[in-house]
């Protein structure tokens, strides 16, 4: 473990839960992209399937447990509970993200460590977590305005994995054969992606005005 | 599962 990785994790953290105080403080979800939630959703079970076989720490376990408990609870609550769900931006949130999913799968069928299941959805989990933020993307383009506790849930979710790079970076000089190049590509892929928004997000802070996405 | 493939990062 080193500091960057740590910071990572702890941003990731900060990110799950901006995104549960601006639901239940708020009752609404005006402004999430339920796909994007979804897709979170499925990165992390497809992700942790070693959970039960690979002890690696108590840190490591708790954080996957947390990890899959929080995505799953957002996803629940965007479709079940009564208010929050009114709140849905439904005709906003069209992103077709069947096709993430598919071309994440493809993709990891032919590019992965080993031809072994847990490999080949850790590799699809790594892909679909570069492209689930899309929808969210696309959905905060369309609506214009973004509340300030989803600006943060966004910019958080996405410099969590700007410190991972800075970790890998890290371990591929500290350890021999250290070679992570699946998850730092798609890492790299996963940031950039965010680039535009923290763009405008870094534009709106410095003008202390709200954040407008160009239409 | 040799430690060095064993996934250490969430």
């Amino acid at each position: 473990m080193n500091i960057f990785r740590f910071a990572g994790d702890m941003t990731h953290l900060i990110s799950i839960l901006v995104l549960l105080l601006k639901i239940y403080a708020t009752k609404s979800c005006s402004g999430i992209s339920l796909k994007t939630q979804e897709l979170y959703a499925l990165v992390f079970l497809t992700r942790y399937l070693d959970l039960f076989t690979d002890f690696i720490s108590v840190y490591n376990t708790i954080m996957k447990l947390v990890f899959i408990a929080s995505s799953l609870a957002v996803v629940c609550c965007m479709r079940m509970h009564r208010v929050v769900r009114r709140s849905y931006d439904k005709d906003l949130d069209t992103f077709r993200h069947y096709f993430l999913i598919l071309a994440s799968f493809v993709l990891a069928l032919l590019v992965n460590e080993k031809f072994t299941f847990q490999e080949i959805f850790w590799a699809f989990s790594i892909y679909l977590e570069a492209l689930a933020i899309l929808p969210q993307l696309v959905l905060l383009q369309r609506s214009g305005n973004v509340d300030n506790l989803t600006g943060q849930y966004v910019f958080f979710l996405g410099a969590y994995r700007a410190f991972y790079i800075l970790n890998w970076i890290y371990r591929y000089f500290t350890e021999q054969h250290f070679s992570r190049w699946i998850a730092c590509v798609s890492g790299l892929v996963q940031t950039v992606l965010y680039a535009d928004f923290f763009y405008y997000y870094f534009i709106s802070w410095k003008n202390n005005a709200k954040m407008q996405l160009p239409a | 599962t040799e430690p060095s493939d064993l996934k250490d990062e969430l």
